[in-house]
């Protein structure tokens, strides 16, 4: 079992969801970030004075799948959250020891 | 002729029916039921899934997959039903069971028509959905055992699952052709005979997604109901997986009592897409070569 | 070392902490989340309309734990969250290779 | 490639971000997150009255880098992170299999 976690841009969420449902990959948990990358910040105004936010929001995913699913959940991923411009995001992989489904105790695989 | 026909209907109507009762009260213990419905007995939807009452749910809707598999290929092709099965949870289904999820999931990466035998496949998935299969094979014995096993291992590799979709299958097949409620009888006895756990009576309580659960609540409700709606009704009544085990008894009540004994209140609720489409699969089903 | 990853139902949060600190395990980190899973999401009243929200709000509990205490902890935080319903949350072990206290630079298990 | 999660004191965010990019890693996610630990929670003062918060708000960073940079950048971390005082927070390093770039595709340390 692999665990994919995705930092993207927060408009892209919806067709990330439905990039992996298209793999019947329904269950996930998602994370409201501040990514720091290549992408700056913008310039807000803040009562009439201009400064620097040096952050941006982000989500961040993360969907823990069997290890034969996880090529083709980074590829629907990637395709859903690009757009060509800087701070697309990132794609990070983890291997995951154990799994437990808490409502019926369930373990492994058949956890996920 | 015409009864058989009433028959069959009944069956495939009867999963439908209990399906979309059952699920306002999926999940919850017979306690809670009587607390919200006291005797829960009319398809008026909600329950954890939000549903617009008739509305069903992944037991009809994967039972429809299967038998639009069968009448598009003229009869058996395991990689159409699969085919079926990936469209149907590439649709967002309003529910999918985990171990289908699983299992669809496979043959999609994998292509493979079943998973390993697996412990944690011990549910009532591959079992829910067997109706349309029982209609275009009630002449042949033979080619329904081997499809039967073929579509549930596509979800389902587990030794109980297996059996219990054979013998509930069977019973489903004989009731269709003319059997009555004694030769189902003589049935559940050789299934409890082989596999004690599924004894049935005294009525254990359990009316879990685990196999052994669903049966022994379908089975103990079927024998002693005497009417579609009092098998349905105690069934749902049960609660849990409540409609998995509706739409099972339903197929058995149906198979039994006929279409013309299903209540029509709960028909005319039922969604009418539902409907329309499970009287063009039996026509389609009955046709087929399997049934001549 | 290993991490645990609890994602649970938010009035659940106390009933876990209760369950690990019996284990002796005080320091956890908690996180608010959005869950997308089998449990649907619900509908909510916005100026007069109803319109559906797709994810619940979870509660993300990551805990550090020596090897040895994985197990107990895994079923302390399955005993005190479970409920029975549909929407429970899952558990994610992980290895974690180094750990650092940040007060006093002690690595290892000591740090936690 | 190696991630190193941090659990700080918030308002140290700023000199651990330029402790990193020191190092020339610019590209961090930042997660605003409860803690509870060691440092106890403090007392507030809500409409008059004294009521005891028993969390107390941290931040998390997760960077990303290679394996080689681990080390300077867990010390940089604790090196600004430090205040002495108890609570200042973890330092957790995990192993990542693989990182994708979103918008180029990249994969591996090219994406970091
Ligand atoms: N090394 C890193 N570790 C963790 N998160 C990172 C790292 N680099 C970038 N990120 C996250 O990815 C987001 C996008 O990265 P950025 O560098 O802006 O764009 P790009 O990947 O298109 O060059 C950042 O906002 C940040 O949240
Ligand atoms: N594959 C997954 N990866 C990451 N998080 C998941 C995954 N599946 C479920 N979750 C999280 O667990 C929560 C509960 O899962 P859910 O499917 O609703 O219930 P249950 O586990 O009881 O079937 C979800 O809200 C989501 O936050
Ligand atoms: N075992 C642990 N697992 C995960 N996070 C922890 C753990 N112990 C502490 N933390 C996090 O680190 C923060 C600081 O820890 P604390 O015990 O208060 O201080 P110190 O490390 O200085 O003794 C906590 O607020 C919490 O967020
Ligand atoms: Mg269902
Ligand atoms: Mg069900």
């Amino acid at each position: 079992m692999k665990k994919i976690e995705a930092i993207i841009k927060p408009f892209k969420l919806e067709e990330v969801r439905e990039g992996l449902s298209a793999l019947g990959v329904s269950g996930l948990t998602v994370t409201e970030v501040k990514g720091f990358g290549r992408q700056k910040g913008h310039t807000e105004l803040y009562r009439g004075a201009e400064y620097v936010v040096d952050f941006l929001p982000k989500a961040k995913i993360e969907v823990v799948v069997p290890t034969s699913l996880v090529e083709a959940a980074v590829d629907a991923i990637v395709k859903a959250a690009h757009t060509g411009k800087i701070g697309d995001g990132k794609i990070f992989v983890t291997t995951v020891e154990q799994v437990v489904r808490i409502r019926t105790g369930e373990t492994g695989e058949a956890a996920i | 002729k015409i009864e058989r026909y009433d028959r069959a209907l009944g069956a495939y109507l009867g999963v439908a029916v209990g399906d979309a009762l059952g699920a306002t009260v999926e999940f919850m213990l017979p306690r809670e039921i009587r607390h919200l419905y006291g005797v829960h007995c009319e398809i008026v939807g909600g329950g954890w899934l939000k549903l617009k009452p008739g509305r069903v749910t992944d037991d009809t809707e994967m039972s429809l997959a299967l038998g639009g598999a069968l009448i598009a290929a003229g009869g058996w092709d395991a990689y159409a039903v699969a085919d079926a099965f990936v469209a149907w949870l590439k649709s967002k289904p309003v529910d999918v069971g985990n171990t289908c999820r699983r299992g669809i999931q496979r043959y999609m990466m994998v292509r493979s028509l079943s998973g390993p035998v697996s412990e944690s496949d011990g549910g009532n998935g591959a079992l829910m959905r067997i109706s349309p299969l029982v209609l275009a094979t009630l002449n042949d014995d033979m080619a329904f055992r081997r499809q039967a096993l073929e579509q549930a291992h596509i979800t389902h590799n587990h030794p109980l699952s297996d059996i219990a979709t054979l013998v509930l299958g069977e019973m489903a097949r004989m009731l269709i052709n003319g059997g009555g409620i004694k030769e189902c009888r003589v049935l559940a006895n050789a299934l409890l005979t082989e596999y004690p756990r599924f004894r049935f009576d005294p009525y254990p309580g359990r009316a879990s997604g685990y196999i052994v659960d669903t049966v022994q609540t379908v089975l103990h409700h079927f024998f002693h109901g005497d009417s579609f709606e009092s098998c349905v009704v105690a069934t749902v009544n049960c609660g849990e997986d409540a409609d998995t085990t509706g739409a099972i008894v339903g197929m058995l009540a149906g198979a039994l009592y006929g279409a013309s004994a299903i209540p029509v209140r709960w028909l005319d609720k039922l969604d009418p897409g539902v409907v329309t489409e499970i009287r063009q699969q039996v026509d389609g089903l009955l046709e087929l070569p399997g049934s001549q």
